[in-house]
């Protein structure tokens, strides 16, 4: 899984 | 974007809004740790240092600057103006404790080795046990006023949401990123007790405070 996926979270 | 997601984030803000009006509407931040505050500060600063980097969108950069500003202005409220009501003896919590475990284990259990990384996974590993201070408190103070507890419901309720969008976004998006599953069911598990006295108490009607 890439990181940036889960950065649209806060 | 998800129902779970939208209701976790808006918690989450109802949350530290609810603390901001607390400490204004009674001038006094009696029974809030400062020590939880500062780590909440330092989660913020840590995770949302993106903003110059990313844009995700309009609604992502809008929260991340409320929960910044409101963060900042919650240390300067317990820690400037209102500071004669902090309660710093009952907040004795040590935060090295928390603190340097979630560095270390940012550098050992980690997506990739970047700065901004590294942060965002020390920022998710810290706000899990940012509670705990606070928490500590409660239970030396044994008891909590009933907007504080309040606040503290919303802030448990905010990751348990997001558990919920975890499970949602595997099953329509393929997404799973252990690091913030395992770290916001740390979280969430810790509120457990505090869970069990707000509903048996708080939603009674009756001040929380412990046997």
């Amino acid at each position: 899984v890439k990181s940036d996926e889960a950065h649209d979270e806060l | 974007m998800n129902i779970f997601r939208l209701c976790g984030d808006l918690s989450h803000l109802l949350a530290i809004l609810l603390l901001l009006f607390k400490i204004w509407k009674t001038r006094s931040c009696a029974g809030i740790s400062g020590k939880t505050q500062l780590l909440f500060t330092i989660v913020y600063t840590a995770r949302y240092l993106d903003l110059f980097t990313s844009f995700v969108s309009v609604y992502n950069s809008v929260m991340k600057i409320v929960f910044l500003t409101a963060s900042y202005g919650t240390l300067y409220l317990m820690f400037y103006k209102f500071k004669p009501t902090y309660d710093h003896n009952h907040d004795s919590f040590r935060i090295l404790y928390l603190i340097v475990p979630a560095l270390v284990l940012s550098f050992i259990i980690v997506h990739v080795y970047t700065v901004m990384e590294i942060l965002w996974t020390f920022s998710i590993y810290l706000e899990a046990v940012a509670i705990m201070p606070q928490l500590f408190m409660v239970s030396r103070t044994g008891e909590a006023e009933t907007i504080t507890s309040h606040y503290l419901f919303a802030l448990g309720s905010y990751r348990a949401l997001y558990i919920l969008n975890w499970i949602y976004r595997y099953y329509t998006e393929d997404f799973l990123d252990w690091i913030t599953i395992m770290a916001g069911i740390v979280q969430t598990i810790l509120y457990c007790d505090f869970f069990y006295l707000y509903i048996t108490k708080v939603l009674k009607g009756k001040r929380l405070s412990l046997p």
